[in-house]
C-alpha cells in the first residue's frame, strides 16, 4: 500500500536540507560533490 | 468506491508520448556541464562492487581531509569545475599547500624559505607535477605572491 | 515563414563560427573579447538589425541545433549514448553560452527590461519550436536538445554576478513561464525533461529557498499543480504501467524534497494540490498533509489522554492561500449559501445542495469534486468564525445545533455511497498538523459518527480515516488524533459495530491499527 519512501535513495534523516544534492527525480541517490557543478575560481579551470 | 474512470481519447494520446519519451529518458549528465574528464558513464559493474553506497557527509571539507594529498590532487584535476574540486582545493590549503595561478599548481613550504619580502618570498619547495604526476622538490624557486590564489 | 533570401546560410556561417570560437582557447581565457568580436560580426552580417531579424537568427539556429541533435542520436549504433551526448552538447552548449551572453550585455546596465524581453523571447522561439517539433515527431520526439538548452541556460543566468542577481526574479519568472506553457498535458513526450526542470536541486533553491519574500511560491505551486493534473487520470485508474511508474516516483522524490526542505510551502498549498490530486492517491496526499511548519513541535499523537483542546496552536488558522470563496460557484449557489448560514433558513436549501454538487449520473463522476471541497472548506471556516463570535471555542458542543453542521450532517445523510466518499474526504483533508481547521474539522468527523442515523455513514467515517492509515508513512498528525480518538472514546462504541467485525481479517486490522495507536 503506497511505496515505503526510505528505499527512494534519499537521505531524509539529513539534519541539513537535502535539495542542494538533489539527485533528480529519476536518480537512485543524492548527488555527489563530482555531480555538482559548482563556481570554482576561475584559476582552478585548468583544462 | 469510485472505481476507475474511462481514460479520456486526449490522456490516451499523452500515455502513448510519455510511453514513447520513456525509451528517451534524460541522463542524469544532461543537467551537468560537460565533464573534459570522467564523464558519467553508466557501466555493468559486478554486482558486488558497491553500488550506491554514498558515504555520508563525503560532501565536507573535513571528509576529505581525511583522504591522501594524492587523492586529492586526482579530485583536484580531474573534477574540475565541481563541488568536489572546491573541496579538495579547500582541504590542501588546510594542509599548508598554496595554489600557484600561474604554474597551475601546488606548493609547499619544504622549511621556511630564505627569503620573504612584499613581492615573494623564496627558498625550497615541493610541488605537485600534475603533468609528470608526481611531487617533486624545488629550491631556490621564487613564489611570488601575485600568483598565489 | 518568408525568411530573407541567405538567412539560412548566415545563420549557419555564424553559429559554426561561434561554436569554434567558444572552443578555443583564446576564449576561455578571455570570454568577454571573443564574444564582443563575435557580436561585431553579427552586426556585420545584420543580424541584430532588427528584432524581426534577431528573432528569425534564434529560431533558425534552434533548429539548426536540434537537427544536429537529431542526427546524433539516430546514428547511435556507431557511437556510445556518453559520445552523442558529448557530440550535442559540443554545439548546444555554445548556442545556449550565446544566448546568455547576448542577454548579459543586450540594453544598457540601467536597462533590464531589454535583458529580460530578449530572454523572453529566446525561450518562446525554443518553446515553439519544442511544441511543433513534438507535433511533427510524435512518438520519435527527442527530448534531449530542448531539455539541454533549459537547464544550460537557467544555470548560466543564475550564475552569481550582480548583472544577474538583479534580474533574477525575472528571469525566474521566465522559466516559468515556459515550463507552464510546456507542461505535461501540453508536451507529454517532454514530461520527464520538464520534471527534471522543475525540480532541479538549482531551480528548486532559487524558486523557494533563495528569492526572498517566498515571491518564487506561487509560481512553483502552478507547475506542481500542472504536474498532478497530468499524472491524475492515470493514478486515478491506479493502472501504473512502467512508464508512469516511473514518473510517478519521480514525483514522489520531489514532494519528499519539499517536505524535508520546505514543509511550510507543502502547508500553504495544501489544498490547491489536494483540488487536483486524484482520491485514491493516498500515500501523495498523505505525504502534503503531513507537512507543519518547521518552527512547530507536534505532541506525540499516542501520548496517553493527550487533550488536544488544551494546545495552543489550535487557536490558530493554517494558511490556505486559495481564495475558496471564489470557488464556490454559481454565484447564485454561492448567496443561497451564505443566506442559509446566516439564518438558517430556508430548509429547502439542504435538500437542493445534492442537486448542486452533483453533475452526471455516470459512476464514479457524478459529483464535482472541487466544488465539494470548497463548499466544506469554506463552510467550515465560517463555522469556526461563527463560534468563535460567540467568544466560544470549537469543541464537541459547540460545533453542534448549527447551521454548519446542519449542511454537514445534511450531506452525510443524502448522498449517496460515491458523494458521500468524497464529501468525507474533503473533511479529512484537513486534518493535518495542530490548527483550527485541524481540530475543527476532527471534532466534525467524530461528531458525524457519533450523530449518524445509520451504521452506513459510521463504516464509511472509518473508511476513509483507515484507508489512510493502513498505506506507508507520512500519517498527518491530524488523521491519527481522529482515529485514536474513535477507537479509545468509549461514546463512540467503537468497538461495537458489526462493520468491525465483519471479517477476521478486518478485525485483525483494526487490532493491529488499534495496538500501533495504542
Amino acid at each position: 500500500l503506497g511505496q515505503d519512501l526510505k528505499t527512494l535513495g534519499m537521505n531524509l534523516n539529513s539534519v541539513e536540507s537535502v535539495y542542494p544534492n538533489f539527485g533528480g527525480p529519476f536518480a537512485e541517490m543524492p548527488c555527489r560533490p563530482q555531480d555538482i557543478d559548482y563556481h570554482v575560481p576561475s584559476e582552478y579551470l585548468i583544462n | 468506491p469510485l472505481g476507475p474512470a474511462p481514460l479520456q481519447r486526449e490522456h490516451q494520446f499523452q500515455l502513448q508520448m510519455l510511453e514513447a519519451a520513456y525509451y528517451h529518458l534524460p541522463h542524469p549528465s544532461d543537467s551537468e556541464k560537460l565533464r573534459a574528464y570522467l564523464p558519467r558513464n553508466p557501466y555493468p559493474l559486478p554486482h558486488y562492487y558497491p553500488q550506491q553506497t554514498l558515504i555520508p557527509h563525503s560532501d565536507t571539507v573535513e571528509f576529505f581531509q581525511r583522504l591522501a594529498t594524492e587523492s586529492l590532487f586526482f579530485v583536484f584535476y580531474y573534477m574540475e569545475g565541481t563541488k568536489a574540486q572546491y573541496l579538495a582545493a579547500k582541504a590542501l590549503k588546510k594542509q599548508s599547500w598554496r595554489f600557484h595561478t600561474k604554474y597551475m599548481m601546488w606548493f609547499q613550504r619544504h622549511e621556511e624559505p630564505k627569503v620573504i619580502n612584499e613581492e615573494f618570498e623564496q627558498g625550497t619547495y615541493i610541488y605537485f607535477d600534475y603533468e609528470k604526476w608526481g611531487q617533486r622538490k624545488k629550491e631556490g624557486f621564487t613564489f611570488e605572491y601575485k600568483y598565489l590564489e | 515563414f518568408d525568411d530573407p533570401q541567405g538567412l539560412l546560410e548566415k545563420t549557419e556561417y555564424l553559429l559554426r563560427e561561434w561554436v569554434n570560437i567558444f572552443h578555443s582557447p583564446s576564449a576561455s581565457r578571455d570570454p568577454t573579447k571573443a564574444f564582443s568580436v563575435f557580436v561585431h560580426q553579427m552586426n556585420v552580417h545584420g543580424i541584430l538589425k532588427t528584432d524581426d531579424l534577431i528573432t528569425r537568427f534564434f529560431r533558425l539556429s534552434t533548429q539548426m541545433c536540434v537537427d544536429l541533435c537529431y542526427r546524433a542520436l539516430a546514428d547511435q549504433n556507431s557511437s556510445t549514448p556518453v559520445l552523442v551526448r558529448t557530440k550535442c552538447f559540443h554545439t548546444l552548449d555554445a548556442f545556449v553560452r550565446l544566448i546568455a551572453l547576448l542577454v548579459k550585455h543586450s540594453g544598457d546596465a540601467s536597462n533590464n527590461a531589454t535583458k529580460v524581453n530578449l530572454l523572453n523571447k529566446v525561450l518562446g522561439i525554443v518553446a515553439g519550436v519544442l511544441l511543433q517539433d513534438h507535433e511533427v515527431h510524435l512518438t520519435e520526439f527527442q527530448q534531449l536538445p530542448y531539455h539541454r538548452i533549459f537547464i544550460i541556460l537557467f544555470l548560466e543566468l543564475n550564475t552569481p554576478e550582480p548583472v544577474l542577481e538583479v534580474i533574477n526574479f525575472q528571469v525566474l519568472t521566465a522559466f516559468c513561464h515556459t515550463l507552464h506553457i510546456l507542461r505535461p498535458s501540453h508536451a507529454p513526450a517532454f514530461a520527464y525533461a520538464w520534471l527534471e526542470l522543475v525540480s532541479h536541486r538549482v531551480f528548486i533553491g532559487r524558486m523557494l529557498a533563495i528569492t526572498p519574500q517566498q515571491k518564487g511560491w506561487g509560481m512553483y505551486a502552478q507547475l506542481l499543480i500542472d504536474l498532478f493534473k497530468f499524472l491524475a487520470p492515470f493514478l486515478r485508474n491506479a493502472e501504473l504501467s512502467k512508464p508512469v511508474a516511473l514518473f510517478y516516483k519521480g514525483t514522489l522524490r520531489v514532494l519528499l524534497v519539499l517536505l524535508h526542505d520546505f514543509p511550510e510551502f507543502l502547508c500553504d498549498y495544501h489544498y490547491s494540490f489536494c483540488d487536483v490530486i486524484p482520491p485514491n492517491c493516498i500515500q501523495m496526499r498523505n505525504l502534503i498533509l503531513s507537512a507543519f511548519p518547521r518552527n512547530m513541535r507536534l505532541p506525540d499523537p499516542f501520548t496517553p489522554n493527550l487533550k488536544v483542546d488544551m494546545l495552543q496552536e489550535i487557536n490558530h488558522a493554517p494558511r490556505v492561500l486559495s481564495n475558496i470563496a471564489s470557488l464556490i460557484q454559481p454565484a447564485s449557489f454561492k448567496k443561497d449559501l451564505d443566506n442559509y448560514l446566516k439564518a438558517r433558513a430556508p430548509v429547502t436549501f439542504l435538500s437542493e445542495l445534492r442537486g448542486h454538487l452533483q453533475v452526471s449520473h455516470e459512476p464514479g463522476l457524478r459529483y464535482n469534486i472541487k466544488l465539494m471541497n470548497a463548499l466544506v472548506l469554506y463552510v467550515g471556516t465560517q463555522a469556526i468564525a461563527h463560534i468563535r463570535s460567540k467568544t466560544l471555542q470549537p469543541n464537541m458542543t459547540t460545533i453542534a445545533h448549527s447551521a454548519h453542521m446542519d449542511i454537514f450532517q445534511n450531506l452525510a445523510v443524502d448522498l449517496d455511497t460515491e458523494g458521500r466518499y468524497l464529501f468525507l474526504n474533503a473533511i479529512a483533508n484537513q486534518l493535518r498538523y495542530p490548527n483550527s481547521h485541524t481540530h475543527y474539522f476532527s471534532c466534525t468527523l467524530l461528531y458525524l459518527f457519533a450523530e449518524a442515523n445509520s451504521e452506513a455513514i459510521q463504516e464509511q467515517i472509518t473508511r476513509v480515516l483507515l484507508e489512510r492509515l493502513i498505506v506507508n508513512r507520512p500519517h498527518p498528525w491530524g488523521l491519527l488524533i481522529t482515529f485514536i480518538e474513535l477507537i479509545k472514546n468509549p461514546i463512540y462504541k467503537f468497538w461495537n459495530h458489526e462493520f468491525v467485525h465483519c471479517a477476521p481479517e478486518i478485525e485483525k486490522l483494526f487490532e493491529s491499527v488499534a495496538r500501533s495507536c495504542m
